[in-house]
C-alpha cells in the first residue's frame, strides 16, 4: 500500500514545437523527460519504507546504480497496453520507425522484449511497484557501506512481494520467482541505455540537464 | 561522490 501511494505522478514529454522533427529533437525530448522523471524518482525512493533509514551515502549509491533500471521499468510498465510501441509519456509514444530515426532502434527492441515478458505474465501495478523498489535495493553498487542495512531493505521488499503473491496468485507458487527472474533483462537493458546515452553525451549535440548528466557520469 | 551535488541535495530535501 505504501509503495502504491508513493508512485510518482505522470510526466508529459512536451516536445518543443519550435524545433523541426529530427533525431536531435527526439533525443532532446527524451533526455529532458528523463531528467524530470529522475527528480520524481528520487523523491519516490525516499517514500520506500526503510530507504530513508539508510545512510545518505548508501541512498546515493543505490540510486546511482539503479536510476536507469527505474526509468526503463517505468516505461516498460506504461507500454504494456501498447502494441510494439513505447509509451515514454502520454504525449510521447514511439514506434520502431520513429526509434530508428532517433538512432534508438536497438534500445527500443530491447525494452519491447521486457514489455513482452511482463505482458505474458499480466504484470500488475502492485507487482510493478514492488519490483521497482527491489531493483533499487538490489542494484549491486560496489560502494555500499552498510551491507546489512541494504540486505534488510531487500529482505523487507522481497517479503512484501512474496506476501502479495501468496494472497493474490496462490495458483502460481512460482510467480514471485518469475518476476525476480526478469531483473537480469532489466539490468541488461538499462546498461544498454546508459551506454547509448553516454555516447550521445560524448557527441555533444544533444542538450542534457544537470541531474541526468550527473547520473550518467556516475555510471561511466 | 562530492561530484554528485544535485542527487545529494535532492535526497536531503524533505518530502
Amino acid at each position: 500500500t505504501l509503495l502504491l501511494g508513493a508512485e510518482p505522478e505522470k510526466v508529459c514529454a512536451m516536445p518543443d514545437p519550435a524545433l523541426p522533427d529530427s533525431d536531435i529533437k527526439a533525443l532532446t525530448t527524451l533526455c529532458d523527460l528523463a531528467d524530470r522523471e529522475l527528480v520524481l524518482n528520487i523523491s519516490w525512493a525516499k517514500h520506500i519504507p526503510g530507504f530513508s533509514s539508510l545512510s545518505l551515502s548508501d541512498q546515493m549509491s543505490l540510486l546511482q546504480s539503479a536510476w536507469m533500471e527505474i526509468l526503463v521499468l517505468r516505461v516498460a510498465f506504461r507500454s504494456l497496453p501498447c502494441d510494439d510501441r513505447l509509451l515514454f509519456a502520454d504525449d510521447y509514444i514511439m514506434d520502431a520507425e520513429q526509434a530508428k530515426c532517433a538512432g534508438l532502434l536497438e534500445l527500443h527492441t530491447a525494452i519491447l522484449q521486457l514489455v513482452r515478458r511482463y505482458r505474458c505474465m499480466s504484470l500488475e501495478r502492485e507487482e510493478f511497484v514492488t519490483l521497482k523498489a527491489i531493483a533499487l535495493a538490489n542494484s549491486d553498487s560496489m560502494h555500499i557501506e552498510d551491507v546489512e542495512a541494504v540486505q534488510g531493505l531487500q529482505d523487507a521488499l522481497h517479503e512484501a512481494l512474496l506476501d502479495y503473491e501468496c494472497v493474490h496468485h496462490s495458483e502460481d507458487p512460482r510467480r514471485a520467482g518469475k518476476l525476480i527472474m526478469t531483473l537480469p533483462l532489466l539490468r541488461q537493458t538499462s546498461a544498454k541505455a546508459v551506454r547509448h546515452f553516454c555516447s550521445i553525451k560524448q557527441d555533444g549535440r544533444v542538450p542534457m540537464h544537470k541531474l541526468f548528466l550527473e547520473l550518467l557520469e556516475a555510471n561511466i | 561522490k562530492e561530484k554528485h551535488k544535485i542527487l545529494h541535495r535532492l535526497l536531503q530535501n524533505s518530502s
